[in-house]
């Protein structure tokens, strides 16, 4: 199963993640 | 009815060969043509075809039934410790580590963690909503976006038509039209999470935002493991899933559950209408891809004179998936 986010962001908005990587519920995706 | 037997034998002694000879032939000449291109070794559109007229659902939901079986208490140390070694399933952050405690294989899938184990990040303005691995995240400012390196779907048909006719008649690109902030200050992002078989299977909400929509898409259940996905364009776009749309305090956002082949069902809690992986006859290959039907529920029940169902906060439990 998946999830998938698609959302409208500032510019600026950065990634914090990797492709591959493992995450868990919490850990943050990105900031502005 | 000699002919007849005849001709039934030659077909049954050489029907199977041929079409073992007809697909290695289409394999390699779409490996050649992906060599000489250059492009990734994706599928084709008969092989897309080909596994889409496979019979997902029904092997779904016979895995489900099974699952939801009730499994005697002896086997269960046994059974649910084999799927946990297999699948690496951390069982000291459930909520409860006694094996004994689960009456049936999808009671054990779908665990609830302990209170804590989970930290919601206070600082950043969008966390995971599940646990698992990050297939693919970037730009969603074309129609077509990349489930994984390379391969792509389009975002039209992944979200279907636009909500509002005033954004279909806009001039400009469907990833445009979606953007409720029109000050080119924001772009559109995307980021797919894929939940492995031992991952817990609840999500959460990944930032405070509000659903005003609600798409079911009806559709295949194809594996989506991120091998599946670096093969097959277009693979969310054909799977059933349940996508909310709605907005946060930067603008539009949606979040999508794409169900899989073990997992066919989708639960949300404060959804009690919706239901996934209902019996669609046997309407093999009735679709050509990403053409699904889908029904809508508009959540935002101010127009009924109530107040909407649900605004999420971070870190807020939204639903799970279930086995089948």
């Amino acid at each position: 199963s998946t999830i998938v986010l698609l959302f409208e962001a500032p510019k600026n908005f950065q990634f914090d993640i990797v492709a591959g990587q493992t995450i868990k519920v919490g850990e943050s995706l990105g900031h502005i | 009815r000699n002919a007849i037997s005849r001709w039934t034998g030659f077909l049954l002694r050489w029907a199977p060969m041929g079409l073992c000879v007809f697909g290695a032939i289409e394999w390699q000449l779409h490996k050649f043509r992906s060599i000489r291109d250059g492009a990734p070794r994706t599928a084709s559109e008969f092989q897309s075809r080909v596994y889409c007229s496979l019979p997902l659902r029904i092997m779904s939901r016979c895995w489900g039934w099974l699952a939801a079986c009730y499994m005697p208490n002896p086997l269960r140390p046994y059974v649910y410790g084999w799927y946990s070694s297999m699948f690496k399933v951390n069982i000291e952050e459930a909520l409860y580590s006694d094996f004994n405690h689960y009456s049936s294989m999808a009671e054990f899938f779908t665990r609830p963690l302990k209170e804590g184990v989970r930290v919601i990040n206070g600082k950043s303005p969008l966390v995971s909503p599940a646990d698992g691995k990050v297939l693919h995240f970037g730009s969603a400012s074309d129609s077509l976006i990349e489930q994984v390196k390379g391969v792509s779907y389009s975002i039209e048909d992944f979200l279907g038509p636009l909500q509002t006719v005033e954004q279909s008649r806009e001039a400009m690109s469907y990833a445009q039209a979606l953007k409720q902030k029109r000050d080119g200050s924001t772009e559109l992002y995307q980021c797919v999470i894929y939940l492995a078989p031992g991952d817990y299977h609840r999500f959460h909400s990944p930032t405070a935002w509000e659903p005003t929509v609600r798409r079911h898409f009806s559709g295949e259940l194809l594996s989506v493991s991120p091998k599946v996905a670096g093969w097959l364009p277009g693979l969310f776009c054909l799977n059933e899933r349940v996508l909310y749309m709605g907005h946060w305090n930067h603008g539009f956002f949606s979040y999508t559950a794409v169900g899989a082949t073990n997992v066919g069902s989708v639960e949300i809690y404060m959804d009690s209408e919706l239901k996934t992986n209902r019996w669609n006859g046997f309407k093999v290959g009735a679709h050509p891809p990403s053409t699904y039907e889908y029904d809508e529920l508009l959540l935002n029940a101010k127009q009924h004179g109530k107040q909407s169902l649900q605004k999420f906060e971070k870190g807020d439990l939204v639903g799970q998936f279930n086995m089948g």
